[in-house]
C-alpha cells in the first residue's frame, strides 16, 4: 500500500545518507520521490555531494564515486530489509585501496547476522571472507569449484 | 531463514554435478576469467525464478543449458537447487529445511519444484515473498550492475523499493 | 608525430594551471578514486574537438568548466592546450611543433586555436584527418567503454573502421 | 571509398585473428561485414570461440573475456593504423592477473614506437610504465599532479 511504501521509502533515505556519510567520510546524500502521493508513478531521485566537493549530476561522478554511492544505497535498503543472503559480483572492481578498505568495513557489519556472497578478484577484499571458493576449469569449459583452505582462518561466525 | 547450500548440473559450464554450501558470515568467490564465477550468480537468479533472458546473459532460455565443450555433447536438462534452512518459519511453510528446484529441458518449458513436489513459478514467488528475493531484488547485484542504480531512470528505481518486505 | 603535453586550466578539476609531460613508451596515471584521472581523459577528448556532452560526462558544454569547491568560486573560463612535436611533418602544416587550443567561456561557444591563431573547429578536424584521433577514435577507450565495442550494434561498430586512415 | 574501406577492414580482421589467439593463447576471432557492397549501411559482426570452449553469443561471455576480446580488435585496429598515442582508462579493471600479464606483453609491444598512456589502480599494470604520474587532490575539489619516481626506472625507449 502507499503508506507502506513511503515507511519504508522514510528509513531507506534515512539510512542512505547515514550510509553514505560513513562510506565517504563525510559528505551528503539524499534520496526523495518524485510522485509520493501515486504509487504506481513515483520515480526516486539521487543528489550526492562528495565531502569537498561541490554537488555535480551523477554522471559526473568518477567510476569509483559512482560504485561507492550505490552500494551506499544496496546496503541502505539491506539495513532496512534483510534477506537470508547477499550476493556481489565484483562490485569492488573500480574501487581504490582506501575504499576497499571502507567497502570491507560495511561488508563485515552486514555479514554478522546474514550471508553475504562476495565474487572479486581483489586480494584485500579476499582477507575479509571466513570461507572461501575457488572457481577453476581443470577440463576446458567445465567449471569445478573447491574449497579453498584460508590461510588465517577467521572463527565461524556463530549462528543466532 | 539461512541460506544453506547451492546445487548445479547441467546449468552452463556447471557440466557436472557441483555443490557450494554456506554457513554464514563472508563468503568469497574467486578464480580466472572465464571460469564459472558469474555462472554461479546466474544460477542462483535462475532458480529463484528469474525469466528476463538479458539479466541471464543467454539469447534464449535453453542456452543456460550446457552447450558442450571441445570433447563433450551438450547435455539436454539444466537443474538447479537452493537450500534454506528454515527452521524459524520465516518461510510459511511447514518444513525446517525448504529446497527449491528448477529444472529446463532444451525444448521445453522450466519445471519448479518445493521440496520435491512440483510447483508453480508462482508458488516459488508467493513462498519466496517478503523476503527480498524476488527477480529484481537489490540482494543481488550482476557484475557490472553496481552502477545500473544511479544510470537508470527515476521511475525504474522504484522496483528495487517494491522488493522490499 | 609524437606526442608532447597536456595542459589544462579551469576545466573539470583542474582549477589551476596543469602540465602533464610525455615521451615515448608507456605512462600510468594513477591516484585515488575521484582524483581527476578520467578528468585528464575528458580533457584530451574535448581539445581534440569532442562535442557531445555524454561522452564527456557532463549535461551541458559549460558543465566541463571548474565548478567551485567548498572555499573557491566557480571559474568563468576552460583552457586546454595539446601539444605534439610534428618533426616529421606527418601533419600537414609547416610547423615542427604543433599546439591545439580549445577554449570555453560559461555563456558562449567554444574558442579554437592551432599554435595561437584562432581557427574553426572544422580546421582542427582537417589537420587531424588521417592521424586516427577523430571524436570517435579507437586511440581513446574511456572508462568502462572497452565493452562498448561489443555491446553496440553491427552498424554502430562502422564508426570505429571509419576513424582508421 | 568503398574499396579503401575493405582494404582496411579486411587488414583489421586479420589482426584481429591473430591478436585474439595470442591474448587467449589459443581460441579463434572473426569479423566480417554484413554487407560489403554498401559502406554507409555494412555493420560490422564478431564471433570469437575462447579456447576448449563452444562458440556462445558475445553476451555469454565472461566479464575478462569481454574486455580481452575487446582489447583485441583495438589492438588489431592500431596495428594496421597507428595515432601519436592511445589512452586506455582502467580497461584492465575486469582482468585476472593471468590476463593483466599477456595485456601487458601486448601494450608493451604497441608502445615501442608510439605513446601509450594507461590509467589504472593495478599494481602490475604499474609496473610496466617507464613513467608515472599520480593525479590527487590536496585541496580537496582540486585535481594536482604529481610525477611519481619509479623505484625501477625502465630506460626511457629511444624515441625513433
Ligand atoms: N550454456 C553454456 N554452456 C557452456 N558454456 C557456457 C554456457 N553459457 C556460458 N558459457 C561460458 O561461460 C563462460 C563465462 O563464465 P563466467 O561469466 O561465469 O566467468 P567468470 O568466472 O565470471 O569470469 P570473469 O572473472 O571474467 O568475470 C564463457 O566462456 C561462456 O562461453
Ligand atoms: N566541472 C567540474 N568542476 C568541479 N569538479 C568536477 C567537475 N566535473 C567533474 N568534477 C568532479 O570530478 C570528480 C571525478 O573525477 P574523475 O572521474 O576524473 O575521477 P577518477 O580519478 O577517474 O576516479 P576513479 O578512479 O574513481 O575512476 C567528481 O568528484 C566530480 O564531482
Ligand atoms: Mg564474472
Ligand atoms: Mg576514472
Amino acid at each position: 500500500t502507499q503508506a507502506q511504501f513511503n515507511e519504508i521509502f522514510d528509513r531507506v533515505a534515512r539510512e542512505f545518507s547515514a550510509v553514505y556519510s560513513r562510506l565517504f567520510e563525510g559528505g551528503t546524500a539524499r534520496i526523495w520521490q518524485t510522485n509520493p502521493e501515486n504509487l504506481s508513478e513515483t520515480g526516486i531521485e539521487i543528489a550526492v555531494q562528495p565531502p569537498g566537493k561541490k554537488q555535480m549530476p551523477l554522471p559526473a561522478l568518477s567510476g569509483g564515486e559512482q560504485a561507492m554511492t550505490a552500494a551506499a544505497l544496496i546496503f541502505a535498503l539491506i539495513k532496512v530489509s534483510p534477506s537470508p543472503f547477499y550476493l556481489l559480483d565484483e562490485v569492488d572492481a573500480a574501487l581504490d585501496d582506501a575504499n576497499v578498505e571502507r567497502f570491507s568495513a560495511m561488508v563485515r557489519e552486514l555479514a554478522s547476522d546474514s550471508e553475504m556472497i562476495l565474487v572479486t578478484h581483489n586480494k584485500k577484499t579476499m582477507e575479509l571472507a571466513n570461507r572461501m571458493y575457488g572457481v577453476t576449469m581443470t577440463e576446458s569449459g567445465i567449471s569445478s569449484i573447491i574449497s579453498a583452505e584460508l590461510t588465517a582462518r577467521r572463527p565461524e561466525p556463530a549462528l543466532a | 531463514m539461512k541460506l544453506k547450500k547451492i546445487k548445479a548440473f547441467g546449468f552452463k559450464t556447471f557440466a557436472e554435478p557441483t555443490t557450494v554450501e554456506f554457513g554464514g558470515g563472508i563468503t568469497a568467490i574467486v578464480g580466472p576469467n572465464g571460469s564459472g564465477k558469474s555462472n554461479l550468480v546466474d544460477a542462483i537468479r535462475w532458480v529463484l525464478g528469474e525469466t528476463s533472458t538479458r539479466s541471464l546473459r543467454s539469447g534464449k532460455l535453453e542456452d543456460v543449458i550446457f552447450a558442450g565443450n571441445d570433447k563433450r555433447k551438450p547435455l539436454g536438462l539444466a537443474e538447479v537447487s537452493i537450500t534454506f534452512d528454515n527452521s524459524d518459519h520465516t518461510l510459511l511453510i511447514e518444513y525446517g529445511e525448504v529446497e527449491i528446484t528448477r529444472r529446463a529441458y532444451r525444448a521445453g518449458e522450466s519445471e519448479y519444484f518445493i521440496n520435491r513436489s512440483q510447483v508453480r513459478l508462482r508458488d516459488v514467488h508467493d513462498l519466496l515473498m517478503g523476503t527480498g528475493l524476488g527477480p529484481g531484488s537489490y540482494a543481488i547485484v550482476s557484475q557490472g550492475q553496481i552502477d545500473a542504480v544511479l544510470t537508470s531512470k527515476p521511475a525504474e528505481r522504484r522496483a528495487l523499493f517494491e522488493e522490499t518486505a
